[in-house]
């Protein structure tokens, strides 16, 4: 009896309501046995909340995007969507019948310039370019 | 339309994103997007005496750096740069009235925040000039050089930078290009950049600095002398010699 229990429920799961239109090649990989979706959020970092304004002088924060849920192969957890998506690249030349093509991969990234104080008072602009994720692979 | 392809589960360790605390996942993303660590507090100086003539100039490079839409004043040097720093002068010496000929001033650098490896694309020394009548609209040539070596019982050895040649009348900032004092910054990095300025009359007469209407670091915070170096990340940071 407990048997049937399980498979129902593993249906159950393949009928969840799809957040996310635009899932990738991992369609399934991402929702099963109750993982949660990947999903892109946005996050704003101010540096307001850090308490840096005291040396940065502009700007006073940027949008950037990232995803957060089950990936299938998260390297580990200090990675965003973009470094997942540049070393899984890497795994699936190397292996590419067992590691299956990355669809993180970042489609569009933009610069940042950044102004503010050295320890000297000196001040410093620096233009970090494709740096700020604007959208990756995955939506 | 997706669809099933082989999984190999045991491929990677499987660890959940989860979610974080904002302030945990900004201060992954900075790293991951190679901002620099949290900035140390500066060394404390007094607003008051905090120049604010490099700050007000850099500011209106990081919009010229930001603006997309090209409207803005052109900024010589930008589009090539990565990195731009600006250095305030920490010593300023003048040789001015009451010694003999020739005048001069002279202005140096602490140049040891320079990251490695950065390549030098172009160098400005920045100077207020205001309007002088001593004497009066005549012409004035304004001549900078590096100070190479210097010696206690003789002349220190100069290498010429450039010239600049304006009326004593005129008013305004004053750009000298000292791209050609990278390369030796560059290789003797703990060594104070020395910077020396002369002005002549005409009739090859010295004049001292301040009366020719150049301010130095007693100016008002937003005139004082500064200087901008302007760097792109590269493996020879040494300029190859003309």
């Amino acid at each position: 009896t407990a048997r049937p229990l399980k498979k129902k429920k593993l249906n159950q799961v393949n009928q969840l309501p799809n957040s996310n239109k635009h899932l990738g090649i991992f369609d399934d990989g991402h929702g099963s046995l109750d993982r949660e979706v990947c999903r892109r959020h946005e996050l704003y970092v101010s540096f307001r909340d850090l308490g840096w304004l005291d040396s940065v002088i502009a700007p006073q924060g940027y949008s950037a995007y990232y995803c957060a849920g089950e990936c299938i192969y998260p390297l580990n957890s200090c990675m965003n969507s973009t470094n997942h998506a540049t070393m899984q690249a890497l795994v699936h030349l190397m292996k590419p019948d067992i590691v299956p093509k990355v669809c993180c991969v970042p489609t569009k990234l933009s610069a940042i310039s950044l102004l503010y104080y050295d320890r000297n008072n000196n001040v410093i602009l620096r233009r970090e370019r494709n740096m700020v994720v604007q959208a990756c692979g995955c939506h | 339309g997706s669809s099933h392809l082989p999984r190999s589960p045991h491929v990677f360790p499987q660890h959940r994103l989860g979610v974080r605390e904002p302030r945990d996942m900004q201060r992954e993303i900075r790293e991951v997007l190679g901002l620099p660590g949290r900035p140390r507090s500066r060394a404390p100086l007094a607003t008051a005496q905090q120049p604010a003539s490099a700050p007000l100039f850099m500011l209106n490079l990081y919009h010229a750096m930001t603006d997309d839409s090209g409207n803005g004043p052109p900024q010589p040097h930008l589009h090539r740069a990565d990195l731009i720093m600006s250095f305030v002068n920490i010593v300023e010496h003048d040789r001015t009235l009451g010694y003999q000929e020739p005048h001069w001033k002279e202005f140096h650098f602490d140049l040891t925040q320079i990251p490695a490896g950065e390549a030098v694309t172009a160098a400005e020394f920045r100077i207020y000039k205001e309007p002088s009548t001593h004497p009066p609209n005549t012409t004035l040539h304004i001549s900078m050089f590096e100070v190479v070596q210097e010696r206690s019982n003789r002349e220190s050895d100069l290498f010429f930078l450039d010239l600049q040649t304006l009326r004593s009348g005129d008013e305004g900032w004053l750009v000298l290009d000292i791209t050609a004092a990278s390369d030796r910054w560059l290789l003797n990095h703990n060594k104070d950049l020395g910077l020396r300025l002369y002005v002549e009359t005409e009739d090859g007469h010295s004049l001292d600095p301040g009366l020719a209407g150049l301010l130095g670091q007693t100016a008002p915070r937003s005139r004082q002398p500064f200087m901008v170096g302007f760097f792109k990340a590269s493996q020879s940071p040494v300029r190859a010699p003309r």
